[in-house]
């Protein structure tokens, strides 16, 4: 673990006084591998060892033990404080139904969350309805129908060959004719660098006014994940991430790559394949994940 | 590409910065970075297109003993058991697989051995029926290993060349469902006589150091001979595979770019390696 190593390097450090410049280097070349390892993207790390750097120089400091302690600390404190909140309970429409887009690449886990969220807001008293606006994958709106039945939620689907514009149009209508309280959009993958389905995903957007945009992303994603929140932020203006699959043991620095490029906050983390396996984002677990 | 004049050490870490940007791991951008330097200064090299190109092809070296082609059904039925964790692109793979089997004049099978994720069996049967390749399938919460052993017996039965398998994603993470693959493993065996002859790992390009991760615990439960990276038709340059080559005696058969059948081509480690460093 990153603690152990620390330990072991300021294990040297016997005497006690401020960091120098040459006592941080080390230690922060560690930090750096430890956060690379973790698929925290190279520019943020970069930018997060020059701000630990600054933090930890000149740090008084009682031993070597405490050196590690210190050092660790100001990266936990860092982490965590860049990963900020969870940007509190999902928003609400002034009148209903409120709508929600769920958006992101292929195999993240859109489906799946769809129907955790459904079942999230049942639980909360709501009475949500899901929107099948997947026309391109086979048996796509099977699924989000056999998820729905999963979470005793209806389904809204116009079969695959109506447009997703169309479709989330109707599904408003009926929506507010047989008093859903929400929608849950639920879209087909795309790519961020794909252009017509990103205009067809803003066109779905504006078709809905949603309230919530939220971007479903591998919680294995590597460097990558930036150039994909990136994207999506920029054509969306999303409001947050959900962050899939933490039930494995990937260590998440996507997390932190994500949150430091766009600004937004991650709501919720999807931890399990079972519709009751989501959990409100806290950014003290995924810190301690993180770091490793 | 990079515009600086000659070869200093800004141009060794913007190289390594380039490769880890692609997710290959830090061990071995700094392995291959080491190797060029080597080279670099061996050989004399002054023009920093040459070391970007000797680069290319330390990437290329790399892989290059892990291309091999899916074994030919000298004894038919070839069974392949395609693998992997959650929604990586194992059931469009195996369509795509099958398509291209097809093509080539094989007659193929798919097997929907998902019994367990929402309509995974449906959506394996329409793929059958839009490529023209049968599936075989039992119910939705059948064992699989049940569904296995029955496809098996009938494609022996029938001499199908190629058979290919459909497992549900399983995070490596969790015991049961890696004993479940062994099981599928064993009863393939079982009704085959013989051990299966490819279990092919599928991989997501977007995937970062965590593909290394579940190379090697695939490769525990089961005798992992191939690899599929998917989805390189994104901004990801599946640089995972590269210490994924170096540790793991695996073959990397094709690669996926994109979601329609024809999206699928045996893996080229000259391409890859220029594709990895732009
Ligand atoms: N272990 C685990 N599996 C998950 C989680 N979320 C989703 N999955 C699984 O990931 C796979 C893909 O999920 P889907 O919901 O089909 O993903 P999707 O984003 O809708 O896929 P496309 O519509 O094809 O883009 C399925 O096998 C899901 O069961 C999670 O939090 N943990
Ligand atoms: N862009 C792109 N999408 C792909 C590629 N391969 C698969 N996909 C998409 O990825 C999503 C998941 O594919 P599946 O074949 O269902 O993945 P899976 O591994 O079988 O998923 P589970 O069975 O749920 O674990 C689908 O939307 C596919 O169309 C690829 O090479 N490129
Ligand atoms: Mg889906
Ligand atoms: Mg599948």
């Amino acid at each position: 673990s990153l603690s152990e190593k620390l330990q072991n390097l300021f294990q040297q450090l016997g005497r006690k006084g401020r960091l120098t410049e040459a006592d941080v280097t080390e230690a922060v070349r560690q930090i750096r591998l430890a956060l690379l390892e973790a698929d925290v993207n190279y520019r943020v790390v970069k930018e997060f060892i020059a701000r630990i750097k600054e933090q930890a120089v000149g740090e008084e400091v009682l031993s070597g033990l405490n050196a590690a302690q210190h050092v660790v600390k100001i990266v936990r404190d860092e982490l965590q404080a860049l990963l900020g909140d969870n940007g509190g309970p999902l928003a609400n429409a002034p009148k209903p139904p409120t709508a929600y887009l769920v958006v992101g690449l292929q195999g993240g886990g859109k489906t799946t969350t769809c129907g955790k969220l459904a079942a999230h807001l049942r639980k909360g008293g709501h009475r949500p309805l899901l929107v099948a606006t997947d026309v391109a994958r086979p048996a796509a709106i099977q699924q989000l129908q056999v998820v729905g039945e999963a979470v005793k939620t209806p389904v809204f689907q116009l079969g695959t060959r109506v447009s997703p514009v169309d479709i989330v149009r109707a599904a408003l209508a009926h929506a507010r004719e047989q008093g859903f309280t929400h929608l849950i959009v639920d879209t087909a993958g795309r790519l961020h660098v794909d252009d017509v389905l990103m205009d067809e995903v803003v066109a779905v957007r504006d078709a809905v006014a949603p309230q919530e945009i939220l971007l479903v992303l591998d919680a294995m994603t590597g460097q990558d994940a930036v150039n994909v929140a990136e994207q999506f932020n920029a054509r969306l203006e999303i409001s947050g991430f959900i962050l899939t699959k933490l039930d494995g043991d990937t260590r998440g620095g996507a997390a932190l790559s994500i949150r430091s490029v766009t600004g937004k906050p991650i709501r919720f983390l999807g931890v399990g394949e079972k519709y009751d396996a989501l959990e409100t984002f806290h950014a003290d677990r995924l810190t301690s994940r993180i770091i490793g | 590409a990079f515009r600086r004049s000659e070869i200093t050490e800004d141009l060794y870490e913007a190289l390594e910065e380039s490769l880890i940007l692609s997710d290959v791991s830090v061990e071995t951008a700094t392995l291959l970075v080491d190797r060029l330097r080597e080279r670099v200064r061996r050989e004399g090299i002054k023009d920093v297109e040459a070391a970007y190109d000797v680069l290319q092809h330390l990437v290329a070296e790399l892989l290059a003993e892990h291309v091999r082609p899916l074994p030919p059904p000298t004894r038919p039925p070839v069974v392949v058991v395609v693998v992997g964790v959650n929604g990586v692109g194992k059931t469009t793979t195996i369509a795509k697989l099958a398509a291209l089997l097809k093509r080539q004049r094989h007659s193929v099978v798919m097997v929907a051995a998902d019994t367990f994720r929402a309509a995974a069996i449906e959506q394996l049967e329409l793929w059958g029926q839009r490529i023209g390749v049968d599936v075989v399938r039992h119910q939705m919460g059948a064992d699989p290993a049940a569904v296995v052993f029955d496809a098996i017996q009938s494609a022996c039965a029938r001499k199908v060349d190629y058979v290919i398998i459909d497992t549900a994603g399983r995070l490596h993470t969790k015991h049961n469902l890696m004993e479940e693959l062994r099981k599928i493993d064993r009863v393939a065996q079982r009704a085959l006589g013989h051990t299966v002859d490819e279990t092919l790992l599928v991989l997501d390009a977007t995937t970062g150091q965590n593909a290394l991760v579940q190379a090697r615990e695939f490769a525990q439960a089961v005798n992992l001979t191939g690899l599929v990276l998917t989805k390189l038709d994104g901004t990801a340059k599946g640089g995972n595979v590269l210490s994924i080559a170096a540790e793991i005696p695996i073959s990397i058969r094709y690669v996926g770019t994109g979601e329609r059948p024809e999206d699928f081509a045996p893996f080229d480690p000259q391409r890859f390696a220029r594709e990895l460093l732009p």
